[in-house]
């Protein structure tokens, strides 16, 4: 749309208007669009076309390097999954357990959601069929107790990846949140140095609340990454682009589909132009 | 929220007679702001910007009231006329069962709002049956079961059938053998985009005939609540609209852009995990709870 026509104001308006579109919201777009003014002027861009391939470049760079999701060899490395009701962590997990179980290591997960209905049944299906270890209590049982459980069952087990998924919590249920500040205690305690990663799941649907999602666990766990998911409907996730700007956490993985295989690693260059699409 | 921000905007004017047209502009800045931070749809935003503009210009700046307080009103009120005017009931048919069938995106809170309506719907004196017809996500029929055995209301469901449409057929000529004159039907999320999903829907809808299909929708949605809404509506054909985890602490501008481009009532609003957490729809709250 932009190609072959001179940059003029109603332009700026209509990659605005994309930016909002897109859930990058008014203030993160309003940065990237001041941004964007000054590197036309220092690059002399004079088209349409300039103007768009510049805006991705500088949504990319805005979104740093492709961080892979740290492990180390030889020794317990625990991945804390967490994130409000019903955007993807349960698939998640199954999905990352297939994945590293398939680069030869030895994967557990851990079901630490005890209070929704049959949510340990999910997770010990995705266990299945991933073929990974599961540990699990009944219904009602306390998530610190599974944490730990699972926590000790890996290290006897010589475990090279534990999972652990914890219930859907919206952050403004203290309540919830000091429960996951538990489990994370737990987790420090009892296996020091092990906890890797942090991955707070956000779906890609949400709008604004998800920077206030990421404020808000970010001030409970140490998030160390987030997981974007349902990128395989119409909604393109941009509201990591204030996350980023904002929280200063990197986006990792994405999820596109409901499959087992259906995880990719994020990518900044695909995501930006995946935007104009 | 909005109303402190207008205060501080025209904090100049009060008592001065009539609003002009550039301290409407500033005004509707601060509208569109707050509207878009609470996820209201682009499109929706700028008309009802433009509603409301066509309501201050001109409008007096009343000696009880500053210009300020008088623009929220004026969105206050184009808000609940928005939003308003529906009715949180289900139509309970004439000849029963009445079968409802909720549908949506994954992980709206379509099984949880099923549990909720039939505990609800028995509340007023009905006989609810749950039919599970995710027969894709692991343990979904699993997770309606518990609900069931944990209201003690039945849940209808085929082991190792994979024929939602089939299920669901099964699922009303049980109700109408056991007596149960209403069924609730809990569908697998599904994208608006996957055509095979969505035409699985319309099977559905064409096996059993439902007096309501409920949109469930997440009020934490963004600008993409509209794009959802539109093509549920426009495949599928939708009665009313349930917005979940309205416990949180999201605006909800998803909830009015919905209501503005399909015009389809707001029936319920899912308050939280519990199953004794379904709400009436209440505009004004809403209308308040999306100024911020
Ligand atoms: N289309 C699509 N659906 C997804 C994706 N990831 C998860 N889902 C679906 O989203 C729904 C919710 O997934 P869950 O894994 O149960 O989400 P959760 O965060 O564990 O939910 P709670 O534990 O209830 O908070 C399921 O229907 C999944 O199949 C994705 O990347 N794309
Ligand atoms: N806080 C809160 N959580 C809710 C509400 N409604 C549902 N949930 C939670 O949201 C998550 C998803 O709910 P489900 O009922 O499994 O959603 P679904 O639409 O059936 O999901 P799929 O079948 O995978 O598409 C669960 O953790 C529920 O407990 C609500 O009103 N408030
Ligand atoms: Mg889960
Ligand atoms: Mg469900």
């Amino acid at each position: 749309l932009l190609s072959g026509r001179k940059i003029d104001e109603e332009m700026y308006e209509e990659l605005e208007d994309l930016l909002i579109m897109h859930d990058v919201g008014v203030t993160a777009a309003t940065n990237l669009l001041r941004d964007l003014r000054r590197l036309v002027k220092d690059r002399k861009i004079l088209d349409g076309e300039g103007l768009r391939l510049l805006l991705k470049e500088i949504i990319s760079n805005s979104l740093g390097e492709k961080k892979p999701l740290r492990l180390e060899p030889g020794t317990l490395n625990i991945f804390l999954v967490v994130g409000v009701n019903g955007v993807g962590k349960t698939t998640t997990i199954g999905k990352l357990a297939q994945r590293y179980k398939e680069q030869g290591l030895k994967v557990m997960v851990a079901a630490g959601d005890t209070f929704r209905a049959a949510a340990s049944s999910q997770l010990e299906i995705w266990a299945e069929r991933a073929g990974v270890y599961l540990v699990s209590h009944a219904d009602g049982a306390d998530p610190a107790a599974v944490v730990f459980d699972a926590v000790h069952s890996a290290r006897a087990k010589k475990i090279d990846l534990l999972l652990v998924d914890t219930a859907g919590r919206l952050h403004n249920k203290s309540n919830l949140m000091q429960e996951l500040g538990k489990i994370r205690r737990i987790i420090d305690r009892e296996a020091e140095h092990s906890l890797r990663e942090v991955l707070l799941v956000v779906d890609a649907t949400t709008g604004q609340n998800a920077l206030v999602q990421a404020k808000e666990f970010a001030q409970i766990v140490p998030v160390t990454g987030i997981v974007l998911t349902k990128l395989d409907g119409t909604a393109k996730g941009g509201i990591v682009i204030a996350i980023n700007q904002e929280q200063k956490i990197p986006i990792k993985i994405i999820g596109v589909g409901e499959k087992i295989s259906d995880l990719r690693d994020f990518d900044p260059q695909e995501f930006a132009e995946a935007l104009f699409e | 929220g909005l109303g402190d921000k207008l205060q501080a905007t025209l904090k100049k004017l009060r008592g001065k007679g009539k609003l002009t047209e550039k301290d409407i502009s500033d005004a509707m800045r601060e509208v569109r702001m707050a509207l878009l931070e609470a996820d209201v749809n682009l499109k929706v935003v700028r008309d009802f910007v433009n509603a409301v503009k066509e309501r201050a210009i001109g409008a007096d700046v009343l000696e009880s009231l500053t210009p300020g307080q008088q623009i929220v009103k004026i969105v206050h009120e184009e808000l609940m006329n928005l939003l308003g005017g529906s009715t949180s009931r289900i139509a309970i048919a004439s000849k029963p069962p009445t079968v409802l069938m909720l549908v949506g995106l994954q992980g709206a809170g379509k099984t949880t709002q099923a549990g909720k309506l039939a505990l609800s719907l028995r509340k007023s004196g009905r006989h609810p049956l749950l039919v599970a017809c995710d027969v894709y996500r692991p343990a979904a029929i699993e997770q309606l079961q518990v609900l069931g055995r944990q209201l003690d209301i039945p849940v209808f469901s085929i082991s190792g059938n994979q024929n939602p449409v089939q299920i669901a057929k099964q699922g009303k000529e049980e109700a109408m053998r056991q007596g149960r004159d209403l069924v609730i039907i809990d569908t697998a999320g599904r994208l608006h985009v996957d055509e095979k999903l969505m035409q699985e829907l319309k099977d559905i809808k064409a096996a059993v005939m439902p007096h309501e299909i409920l949109l469930v929708v997440d009020a934490m949605t963004g600008q993409d609540a509209v794009n959802v809404a539109e093509s549920f509506n426009s495949t599928l054909g939708i009665d009313g609209v349930i917005v979940t985890k309205l416990d949180g602490d999201t605006r909800g501008g998803a909830a009015l852009s919905i209501k503005a481009v399909t015009g389809k009532p707001i029936k319920f609003v899912g308050m939280g995990e519990k199953l004794d957490t379904l709400e009436v729809f209440h505009p004004d709250r809403m209308a308040s709870r999306i100024l911020g």
